[in-house]
């Protein structure tokens, strides 16, 4: 009938990028990164049907809950949206998600790190910035600590990774004190992304690259 | 309970740092 079938015709949502560039520029494989647009497309659709994470879809993911406030992921959230334009596009999340594979360079998961922890974004982490963080946790976890036991931890703290005993803590003192205490970064290393191409495997049923 | 060694090690227990859960079905 001289018809296009429009099975064939993919709309993608704005901020979309090819997975072949986004392969390139990443720890990810394009196999990978077609699987991780099968979860961007779950989180994106989820509350608002725009194809852009909001921050309560982000919230509903982590915590099943979208009303959940966190300084923490709010953190995650705006250094995941590096155009700072307010949602996580698709090329934002993979890129972001990038770092926190395992074949990822050590020194990229410490910057970050870094970023996510220097909350107002002065270069530093400040002695401030490290309270407010301690009494973020305490109180998401529902433990009740003293202020004087607050204070020692982050004076301890302090001692230990303020090197030049500046009251804040740079980069270079950061990388330091993570190269004694490698835990720290743990969390910025998610062994599924190995894998993410089993946990989402729909989308050999839609890939474009496929066809 | 002890306290910890530094309050990075008590930080980095958040939830919200903990991005496995938007992988979880």
């Amino acid at each position: 009938m001289g018809c296009v079938s429009s099975k064939h015709v993919v709309k993608h949502p704005p901020g979309y990028e090819d997975p072949v560039i986004l392969a390139s520029e990443t720890a990810f494989t394009v196999h990978e990164v077609e699987a991780l647009y099968e979860l961007f497309k779950k989180l994106s659709f989820s509350i608002i049907k725009d194809g852009l994470i909001h921050k309560e879809e982000f919230q509903l993911a982590l915590f099943r809950n979208s009303n959940r406030k966190n300084l923490f992921a709010d953190r995650v959230f705006d250094l995941f949206d590096i155009k700072n334009n307010g949602v996580i596009e698709f090329g934002e999340f993979v890129r972001s998600l990038s770092i926190f594979h395992p074949n990822t360079p050590k020194a990229e998961k410490i910057a970050f790190a870094f970023k996510l922890y220097d909350l107002r974004q002065t270069g530093y982490i400040e002695r401030e910035e490290l309270k407010e963080m301690v009494l973020a946790l305490l109180d998401e976890s529902d433990v009740f600590l003293s202020n004087d036991i607050v204070e020692t931890i982050v004076g301890n703290t302090f001692v230990q990774a303020d090197l030049n005993g500046d009251g804040k803590i740079d980069l270079d003192e950061w990388r330091e004190f993570v190269k004694k205490n490698p835990s720290l970064i743990r969390n910025m290393t998610l062994p599924y992304l190995k894998d993410i191409s089993m946990a989402f495997p729909s989308f050999v049923m839609h890939s474009e690259g496929s066809d | 309970k002890p306290v910890p060694m530094n309050a990075f090690d008590l930080i980095s227990t958040s939830q919200g740092l903990n991005l496995g859960t938007l992988f979880e079905k």
